[in-house]
């Protein structure tokens, strides 16, 4: 564990409260993508199937379990409990296409042809974009809550602290993975305009509204 | 390196 990681980790798990505190308080999802909560649920419950076969530490199983829970929960109140306030009309990105590329890339660049590493590898591709029916719904709509946009910060903020975790880990624990690594960029990459956005709106006051 | 490794990142 390096500082990047686990202020990574913590950015992750402050954007998924910020999101469940935004909706729980407003009563509302509006502005929320369901669809891209759906995707990261199903990247958790793939992704952390190895809390019944892999013990790596208590942080780790209890972070794990920690977000598999808050994303299911998080589904549950857009579906759900707040269904009434769920932009469905705006919400129409079409998850066909970043789930079955994302399955037949894992099926096809993988570490090991074996169940469990098949589900993960598809995770990490999937995580990369399940972010783009959320941006898709803010280019929509034209603007997006500051809260919301503190959300995307914090979201984005994590892989792009994994990033430096990878490259301190290159160099002191000669570790690399880089299946993560390549989809670790590519997930970042895809908050780059967001992030400027948001440092030159939101953090002076203004709402983020993209130009018409 | 990257095989045999369980993995230990979230």
């Amino acid at each position: 564990m390096n500082i990047f990681r686990l202020t990574g980790d913590l950015s992750h798990l402050l954007a998924i409260i910020i999101l469940l505190v935004k909706i729980w308080k407003t009563r509302s999802c509006a502005g929320i993508s369901g669809k891209s909560q759906l995707l990261f649920a199903l990247v958790y419950t793939t992704r952390y199937l190895d809390l019944v076969s892999t013990y790596i530490s208590a942080y780790n199983t209890f972070m794990k379990l920690i977000f598999i829970c808050a994303s299911y929960a998080t589904v549950y109140l857009i579906y759900m409990k707040f269904k009434a306030t769920y932009d469905h009309n705006h919400d129409t990105f079409r998850v066909e296409f970043l789930i079955l590329p994302s399955f037949v890339l894992s099926l096809l660049i993988n570490h090991d042809f074996a169940v469990l590493e098949i589900l993960w590898t598809f995770s990490i591709y999937l995580e990369s974009v399940a972010i783009l029916p959320q941006l898709f719904l803010v280019s929509k709509t034209g603007e997006a809550e500051s809260i919301t946009s503190h959300y995307l910060f914090a979201l984005g903020s994590y892989r792009g602290l994994y990033l430096l975790n990878w490259i301190y880990r290159y160099y002191a624990e000669s570790h690399y993975d880089l299946i993560a690594i390549v989809a670790g960029v590519v997930q970042t990459v895809l908050y780059c305009d967001f992030f400027y956005l948001y440092v030159t709106k939101v953090l002076k006051g203004k709402k983020l509204q993209l130009p018409a | 390196s990257s095989d045999g490794n369980p993995h230990d990142e979230l």
